[in-house]
């Protein structure tokens, strides 16, 4: 999933 | 964490507080484009559904409310506060922003998210959050748009308009170099294209504005750019 791999970046 | 994240995250923070001090200082919104910032507050909302759901850390979560709160306090100044509302040029703020930010993103994000079919085997609400998530990263490209188009009008760009642009550009300009050092730093790291594409087309878009405003500021004469 999109949101798991940059999940910490704004 | 990285260095060139947390510059542009702070470059971010920046800019929002500049604007800030610009409205509530000198009670004055003329020469900024409420559209724009309509736009980045959907931007936000769409993008930070995962606060309900996902706790990564203290400083995300935190970050993620300031720019919510930040971003609806500047709509809210120039959409209802006395007198700053007042000095709004709504007449020079045109930009179609639903038929050509919105609509075209929400179409383009349909598109990756079923072609990729990243959210298949997960559930709707899944879903429904990786769409508006990638809708975000389109629509955040092109949010400036209006501004862009508002100052576009005026014979004079103030030198906290021309800050405001060069704090945001800055901002996505070092997420580039925060991929870069990703990719070579931390094992594992997938590459997202779409977030890359959007990430170098917001900030040409930055850096174009900011060429002209610089030339225009060397010479000392007035600031316009071309149509």
């Amino acid at each position: 999933l999109v949101m798991d791999e940059v999940k910490d970046e704004l | 964490m990285n260095v060139f994240r947390l510059c542009g995250d702070m470059s971010h923070v920046f800019s929002i507080v500049v604007l800030l001090l610009r409205l509530r200082v000198a009670k004055n919104a003329s020469g900024i484009s409420l559209r724009t910032h309509e736009l980045f507050l959907l931007v936000f909302l769409t993008r930070y559904t995962d606060l309900f759901t996902t706790y990564y850390s203290l400083y995300n979560s935190c970050m993620k409310i300031a720019y919510i709160l930040s971003t609806a306090s500047i709509v809210y100044m120039i959409r209802l506060s006395d007198p700053i509302c007042t000095t709004y040029d709504k007449a020079q703020d045109t930009f179609r922003h639903w038929a050509f930010a919105v609509g075209p993103c929400a179409v383009l994000a349909t598109l990756t998210h079923f072609i990729s079919g990243e959210g298949s085997g997960y559930s709707l609400f899944v879903n429904i959050q990786e769409l508006l998530w990638t809708f975000s990263i389109y629509l955040e490209s092109i949010a400036i748009l209006p501004q862009l188009i508002l100052l576009q009008r005026y014979r004079e760009v103030e030198n906290l308009t021309g800050n405001y642009i060069f704090f945001m550009g800055s901002y996505r300009a070092l997420y580039i170099l925060n991929w870069i050092y990703r990719t070579y730093y931390e094992p594992g790291y997938r590459h997202h294209y779409v977030a890359y594409f959007c990430g170098v087309l917001q900030t040409l878009l930055y850096a174009d504005f900011f060429y002209y405003y610089m030339q225009s500021k060397r010479r000392g004469g007035r600031f316009s750019l071309p149509t």
